[in-house]
């Protein structure tokens, strides 16, 4: 591992938690303040008698502007701009969604499984027209198991950018610098664990989830080619470029 | 770089 002096875990961690919280799209207080709207029957009936290609094309909508914010996030971590343009795309074409899951749990409700969604709480039916009930459990399950770890807000920046710093990502042209910033960004995740006081099996719990989510993200690339080889026009249409781009 | 074209305006657009 390189070495890097506790100075320089303090300044990075410090760097990526303000890069978190600068574009983090909704304050937990915001969050916290709407756990009490959750849609009422007959909203969630609206959803579900929606056609399935409208509920799709809100949903890429929506998903299309959580990973601006994770664009952002990525461009403000120390390091990342100064990686080739191919690796940047590279990172954020494999890990922007898997962010995007990771920032799920700081919107999600887990007295009611219920995600903030379109201005109000969600449970799982919400989506049940979107026709992919497993994908939808699963996010729900990991979104859960992620409350149930407790991260103060500076963790799961740090945790989120690891992720995006993933080094092991197809296609990279600069693996071993993309490997060191990932090593660093890991280095002050720990520093950052042991000066909270948490215990060593946070980490390791943490870095299983890295199967998780890419199981997750592989999940809806299958889910959504199955979608558009039904309404491929839908998909070229109607759906934001930016997602077409990171999933097509 | 044609199939990533918003991908690169957002990265080369200036962080506000």
């Amino acid at each position: 591992s390189p070495t890097v002096s506790m100075d320089e875990l303090e300044h990075l961690a410090q760097n990526i938690s303000k890069s978190h919280m600068e574009t983090c799209q909704y304050l937990q207080e915001e969050l916290q303040q709407s756990t009490w709207q959750t849609f009422l029957q007959d909203e969630v009936e609206c959803y579900q008698s929606k056609p399935k290609e409208v509920m799709w094309q809100l949903c890429a909508v929506k998903i299309t502007e959580a990973i601006q914010y994770v664009v952002e996030f990525a461009k403000r971590i120390d390091g990342f701009m100064e990686l080739c343009q191919n690796d940047q795309i590279v990172l954020l074409k494999a890990g922007s969604l898997e962010v995007v899951f990771i920032r799920m749990c700081r919107a999600f409700d887990t007295q009611n499984n219920t995600v903030y969604f379109d201005g109000k709480y969600a449970g799982p039916e919400v989506f049940k027209v979107l026709g992919c009930d497993d994908l939808i459990t699963s996010a729900y399950d990991f979104a859960k198991s992620m409350c149930s770890l407790h991260l103060s807000e500076d963790e799961l920046a740090l945790f989120s950018a690891f992720i995006l710093l993933s080094s092991d990502r197809s296609w990279l042209q600069e693996k071993s610098k993309v490997e060191k910033l990932q090593q660093k960004t890991q280095l002050a995740l720990q520093h950052m664990l042991q000066k909270h006081q948490r215990g060593e099996e946070i980490l390791t719990k943490l870095i299983c989830k890295v199967s998780t989510l890419r199981g997750l993200c592989s999940r809806h690339t299958e889910t959504l080619s199955a979608f558009r080889a039904v309404y491929p026009d839908i998909v070229r249409a109607h759906f934001p470029p930016l997602y077409k781009e990171l999933f097509g | 770089k044609e199939k990533h074209k918003i991908l690169h305006q957002l990265l080369q657009n200036s962080t506000s």
